[in-house]
């Protein structure tokens, strides 16, 4: 199965 | 002082319903501009980002901005004690804000009940999220979409979209076999809620996981019509817009082998 991403790789946290 | 009167009261419902199975304890930040909730699951997954603006509340008052800590597991219960038809009234004195006072009031106005919800200091992070200008943004309608979701789900996890100028094809891929869906722009005048648009910038593939989408579907109920945007590598946004405001999921993308 392919693997899922994080959003913390695409958002920054403020 | 802040106090927020919805005529809608159902519509209230209707969005806590959609971000319950997503996310449990969130900061609704209220401003004078209007209330908004950014939380992410506890995966980091998906992203829910609420926006409702003030002027869809007759009265909202808020004298200065704060946030109320909500576990919505449990405002969800008590919303369940508001009829659909009631005017729901959320009330909080800003500066102890330790509980959110919850109106409900029927339309004739001779059933009125109050609850006070306790409230939770949440330590959230705030996510940034970039402006962006997506390869393509596709329009269309609200049901089409949770049924595309559900019916791929039988046959896997994961649905791969693809999007190019005349077409946004769904394909799911899994032990049973095989399943896609291909949707046509249609430009359906007489019923604009119909409508299927596609905008495109450049073709784009990306896989994401059904559950997630599946879950996001539960805005349905809160506009005929969702808007999807995907750029390449690029989590993908569905976007629920009502009068009032916005309902905005972000789902990171999976990366095939």
């Amino acid at each position: 199965d392919s693997s899922q991403k994080s959003l913390l790789n695409f958002f920054g946290k403020i | 002082m802040f106090e927020a009167r919805l005529t809608q009261g159902a519509l209230l419902k209707r969005l806590l319903d959609s971000v319950k199975e997503l996310v449990t304890d969130a900061n609704f930040d209220c401003s004078e501009t209007g209330i908004s909730l950014q939380a992410m699951d506890n995966s980091h997954v998906a992203l829910v980002s609420l926006s409702l603006r003030a002027e869809g509340f007759n009265p909202y008052r808020c004298d200065r901005g704060f946030s109320l800590g909500v576990n919505l597991n449990s405002l969800n219960k008590i919303m369940k004690c508001a009829g659909n038809e009631d005017v729901i009234t959320l009330k909080a004195d800003d500066s102890s804000a330790d509980s959110l006072c919850l109106l409900f009031e029927n339309s004739s106005n001779e059933r009125v009940s109050e609850y006070e919800l306790k409230l939770m200091d949440i330590d959230q992070e705030h996510l940034s999220i970039p402006e962006t200008d997506y390869d393509a943004t596709v329009m269309m309608p609200s049901a089409e979409f949770q049924r595309i979701c559900r019916d791929l789900m039988v046959v896997s996890e994961s649905v791969t979209i693809d999007v190019s100028k005349d077409e946004i094809k769904f394909t799911a891929e899994g032990e049973l076999g095989t399943g896609n869906v291909k949707l046509k722009p249609t430009s359906t005048i007489d019923k604009p809620e119909e409508s299927i648009t596609i905008e495109l910038g450049q073709t784009v593939s990306l896989q994401f996981s059904l559950k997630y989408l599946s879950n996001f579907t539960r805005g349905t109920p809160l506009s005929d019509q969702v808007m999807l945007c995907l750029s390449d590598n690029m989590p993908l946004l569905v976007e629920y817009k009502m009068d009032i405001g916005y309902i905005r999921y972000y789902l990171a993308p999976k990366v095939g082998d």
